[in-house]
Parts: structure tokens; C-alpha cells; sequence
């Protein structure tokens, strides 16, 4: 494994994008995970549509029916990677814009960009969750956003941070091995996430969390997905 | 004529704090309406998320104390109650902290040593 890695660098990474005052941060996940493996296998950076899935996608959880995506209420990333393998694909952000709020599903099958093919969990092991993102491309991942209310750069290190309650679904495209920590008075590693809250918020739109601790829940819920370009 | 046999006596979140007013507290609320363009309707609106603020403002001291590797403060949340930040701006659903998604779909384990 390389000792620093940045997905960002390669040109796999699309712009900070901003969810608005909607419950959607599953949908950004969902398709920055979907743009980073179609970058991986293409070469090309597509930016694709969140609008759908809060429009169209209603999968549930196989294991708990109750957690279902539901737009602007919340929902998950591998209930979207179920429902894209079935609706056939994604659109482009341009063919399908972002609103913000949940309407009528307009999704065309014929306007798909990006196919979905299948997807897989990470195990709990920091180390594999760093070769899966080197392998496969930027992951979708759930973390407690606790800290994030009031976060506004540097590395993020919380003494207490709960790993249980996952709640927010962001991007992870890199890793870095030099954070000084203050408290440490030492260079710890951290990881650099994507979220979507628009590049006003963080370090442009980026979060800088601690590696190695399983910190806020990193490590919980972790997705990678393999696409295909549509014909 | 007040009912003296029941009377409020806890905290009510959206009880005016007039005591805010004027503060240094309401001028750093004011920069930061500014700063993220915001607007409240109603006089009432605008001294409820000045008290949310003066909270949020604590809160942020203290995840400095808890997180003092990264730089905490003001964000363009700092007017929103924790539930209201989590319901408007997260959105992950509470799969019971499970890992959610098909079973048996984990990836193989990748040579990561050395």
C-alpha cells in the first residue's frame, strides 16, 4: 500500500457537491462511489445524478425491512447499488439535476450512463479498507457526524466519539500518513473524506479524520461498487 | 388571575432570551448570518436561533477541548439544534448499527502486509 493516496490527484474525484437541507447525504455517497469506480474503469469522470435516487429509489435493507431509502428522509447505500442493479443505471447529474427536494421519478432508462453491476462490503480492518479503496476506487462510507456540526479543518481526532451511531453517508477518496496531532504530539495518519455539504463547510467541502481507531464509525460501513458504461 | 397550582418552572427552548440582546454573542450571530446569508421571519425566530447559536457556540468549545487536533467554531449549522442538523443535513437510516446491505456480499480479504 502506498503511505499516501489522494483519488483527487488522479482526477477520479468529481467537485464537492451540496445536499441541501435534505436528509440525501446516502444519495452522494451512493453516486461519488458510482463515479469513482466508473473513473477506474474508464479513464473518464462522469458527474451522476443523486436526483434519481432521491426521486426514484425505494429499496430497503434485506436484512431490516424498515430501512428503506426514502429521498429526503434518508436511506443507504448498498439499498441504492440494489436498486440501480435493477432500474439499469444511473444518469448523468446534467440529464437528471439535483433539486434538493423529493419529486416525481423522471428516470429515463434510455439517458443511463453509468451501469451498476455489483457491489460488496469492506471488511472491519482498516488496512483492507485502504487496499479495497487503492483497488476499487473513492468508497461509500457511513460515520457519526457529531463532530462535523462544528468542524472546520485539521485533522479530526475526538477522544469520545460513538462508532454506533452511524448517520451521515460520505465519500472516502484517500488516506494521508502525517496529521500532527496537538494532543498526541505526533504525526498520526487520517483518512480524507468527501461530504456534501457544499465547499463552504471543512477544509473545501473535505473532512480530515484520525485512521487507525475506527473513530466515529469509520470502519462500519464501508461499500465499494463495480460499474459499467452503458451501450 | 394566575394559576398558581401549575406553573412553569423548566427551561423552554423557545422562550425569549433577552438577555442575549445586545451581546457580543448576538454580534458574532450577526457576522454569521452575514457570512451564510441568513434570514429569520420573525423577530421571535430571530432570538430562538440566537439562543441555538450561544449553545452551538459552547458546543464548539467543547469539541475543540475533545478534538484539539482540528479547529472547531462557527459553520453555517450553528444556528440549528443537534436533531435539526441531523435530520436536515445526514440522512444515513438507522439500520441498528448493523452493516446493512445482502449477506454473504463482503469482499475477499487483500494481501495488505508489508
Amino acid at each position: 500500500l502506498p503511505e499516501d493516496f489522494d483519488w483527487r490527484e488522479k482526477g477520479g474525484v468529481t467537485e464537492v457537491k451540496n445536499q441541501g437541507a435534505c436528509g440525501s447525504c446516502w444519495a452522494f455517497s451512493t453516486t461519488g462511489a458510482a463515479e469513482g469506480a466508473h473513473f477506474v474503469s474508464t479513464g473518464k469522470l462522469l458527474s451522476l445524478s443523486e436526483q434519481q435516487l432521491v426521486d426514484c429509489d425505494q429499496a430497503c435493507d434485506p436484512k431490516d425491512k424498515k430501512a428503506c431509502d426514502n429521498g429526503c428522509g434518508g436511506g443507504l447505500m448498498t439499498n441504492a447499488y440494489e436498486y440501480l442493479m435493477e432500474a439499469g443505471g444511473l444518469e448523468e447529474e446534467r440529464s437528471y439535476p439535483y433539486t434538493g427536494k423529493r419529486g416525481h421519478c423522471k428516470f429515463d432508462p434510455e439517458k443511463v450512463a453509468v451501469r451498476v453491476l455489483n457491489f460488496t462490503t469492506i471488511p472491519l480492518d482498516e488496512n483492507q479498507i485502504a487496499a479495497n479503496l487503492v483497488r476499487h476506487g473513492p468508497l461509500a462510507v457511513g460515520l457519526n457526524a457529531v463532530f462535523m456540526q462544528t468542524y472546520i479543518g485539521g485533522v479530526s481526532c475526538p477522544l469520545i466519539c460513538s462508532k454506533r451511531n452511524v448517520n451521515h453517508g460520505v465519500l472516502l477518496v484517500g488516506y494521508g500518513s502525517k496529521g500532527f496531532s496537538i494532543l498526541r504530539l505526533s504525526n498520526k495518519p487520517y483518512w480524507i473524506i468527501k461530504n456534501s455539504w457544499g465547499k463552504k463547510w471543512g477544509e473545501n467541502g473535505y473532512y480530515k479524520l484520525c485512521r487507525g481507531h475506527d473513530i466515529c464509525g469509520i470502519n462500519s460501513m464501508v461499500s465499494a461498487v463495480a460499474t459499467q458504461v452503458s451501450s | 388571575v394566575e394559576d398558581l397550582t401549575i406553573r412553569q418552572v423548566t427551561a423552554d427552548n423557545r422562550r425569549i432570551r433577552p438577555n442575549l440582546l445586545g451581546t457580543h454573542t448576538e454580534s458574532k450571530f450577526r457576522l454569521f448570518m452575514s457570512d451564510y446569508g441568513k434570514n429569520y421571519s420573525t423577530r421571535e425566530e430571530y432570538i430562538h436561533r440566537l439562543g441555538i447559536f450561544a449553545k452551538n457556540v459552547l458546543k464548539a468549545a467543547e469539541h475543540q477541548m475533545m478534538d484539539p487536533s482540528a479547529v472547531h467554531g462557527v459553520t453555517q449549522f450553528s444556528d440549528l439544534t443537534e436533531e435539526e442538523f441531523k435530520r436536515m443535513y445526514t440522512g444515513v437510516a438507522d439500520v441498528g448499527g448493523s452493516r446493512g446491505g445482502t449477506v454473504g456480499a463482503e469482499a475477499p480479504m487483500v494481501e495488505v502486509d508489508g
